[in-house]
């Protein structure tokens, strides 16, 4: 059965489109059928694997759920396929706001396929800088969170409000929630400050920190202006070997949820 | 009169916290009495300036404006206070969907003053990763916005959509909504990235960016732990002097609207 992981996090900048983007590639590249739906009306991971002038995508998918297997578009990536966002997404909001359910309908879909056997083996879903209506969808639909945390104070401040919301919608929506763990990003180690957090993190939160660490690496910041993953783009930097690394942790984990 | 400096991205991570916080500090040691609004339910400019464990702050005050002046706290900075954020300020977007001046009219009242006079000169106000009811907000209740724009090229991809929304409210809610000018952030002049960038954002907004310039300096990412704006935190570093020549350019455009 497919597994759907939920990339999250409300607080701005901290890598979630970047984790969405090269964690996919890196899971097509070990096999897994995948497929990326980008649910941000910044559609970043959309541009980040070159399908920016997309007309249509995850919008009206939510519309019209028959139309879903036309809207999936193939990526430059075997494996990895993607449903793109598109700036309408932006008015979604609104609609979803009494929705929680829609792309949780939308995506458990796939995994009947239309002979019974799933279309993909994973689905990863990119989240808006934000806890409404969107990123409740998310949480609703996901199998499991992966919560990407930036090295920074700001970003440390607003995981406990994070994890707060998560307990929420266990509470009520989506009992069956998991989260699959925390990604540490764009850690300069060089600095006290990099040092002191990753410390903290792994302290404070245990065995739900990945032990891959997304360093912060240029080749990454500079992947998207080429509209490839990392993978593509530079494949030996730090910035791919991270992501390759935490693809495996991923594929370990995702085994038990 | 006062005038209202909107800080706006809906990009996640630009450094919108960090700009109001560094900026109001450097407004106010050049002796002009600044007001920071927090309108962020992160409330990370709120602990940036040491006043996390609020209770109250502008949630309250839009809820019931004749509390406004009892709501706004001191900061341990001479000539700045802090309308602080508390995380209640999470559910006001729902409350706000209807009413985009809610914002404009507490803000506002306070040019009138008790006995005529303004109490303050400038107000900022920090906004968070969205465009929605809260951010609309600080679209109609700004003379005049502040766009930090970080050095990357997911954050440039959102600058069309943004200004954009700007026009929007300008052409409907807020016909004397202007830009004061955008500021890149965040930026590693060692990159080619950072380089190619900064010719980029000059090249095609031209004058409508500050010659001021913020580079990636790992203090102003430690002093929100320290919760001291940087010209407490490390007033020598590249970070501090960058923010004290930006407030030096506001204050010349401010004169202008
Ligand atoms: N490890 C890294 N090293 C260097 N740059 C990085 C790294 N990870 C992400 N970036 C860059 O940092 C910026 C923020 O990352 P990204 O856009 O992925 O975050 P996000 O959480 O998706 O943001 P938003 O909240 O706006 O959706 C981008 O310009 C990206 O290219
Ligand atoms: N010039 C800089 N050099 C180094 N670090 C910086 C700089 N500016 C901001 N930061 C750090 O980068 C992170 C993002 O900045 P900040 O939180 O101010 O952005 P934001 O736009 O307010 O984010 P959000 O969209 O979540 O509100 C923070 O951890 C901050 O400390
Ligand atoms: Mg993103
Ligand atoms: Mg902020």
């Amino acid at each position: 059965a497919v597994k759907i992981i939920g990339i999250v996090n409300q607080k701005g900048g901290v890598g979630k489109t970047t984790t969405a983007v090269n964690l996919s590639a890196y899971l097509a590249l070990s096999k897994r059928r995948v497929l990326l739906v980008d649910l941000d009306p910044q559609c970043n991971a959309t541009s980040g694997l070159g399908a920016r002038e997309s007309k249509e995508g995850v919008y009206e998918a939510l519309v019209n759920p028959s139309r879903l297997l036309e809207l999936i578009i193939p990526t430059g990536q075997a494996n990895l396929d993607l449903l793109p966002a598109t700036p309408q997404l932006a008015g979604a909001g609104v609609e979803l706001a009494e929705e929680p359910y829609a792309l949780r309908e939308l995506l458990w879909s796939l995994d009947k396929g239309e002979n019974g056997a799933a279309k993909y083996d994973l689905i990863l879903v990119d989240s808006p800088p934000s806890l409404g209506p969107l990123t409740v969808n998310v949480l609703c639909a996901a199998h499991a969170l992966l919560i990407p945390l930036q090295a920074e104070y700001y970003a440390l401040e607003g995981v406990a409000g994070l994890l707060e919301s998560v307990e929420r919608v266990k509470a009520g929506l989506h009992p069956d929630l998991a989260v699959l763990g925390m990604v540490i990003t764009m850690l300069d180690a060089r600095t006290n400050l990099g040092q002191q957090v990753e410390q903290n993190v792994r302290a404070h939160f245990g065995e739900q920190v990945f032990w891959s660490v997304v360093p912060r690496n240029v080749r990454l910041a500079e992947a998207p202006s080429y509209a490839k993953p990392i993978n593509q783009y530079s494949p030996m930097s730090t910035g791919a070997e991270a992501y390759r690394r935490l693809a495996e942790e991923v594929l370990q984990r995702v085994q038990k949820i």
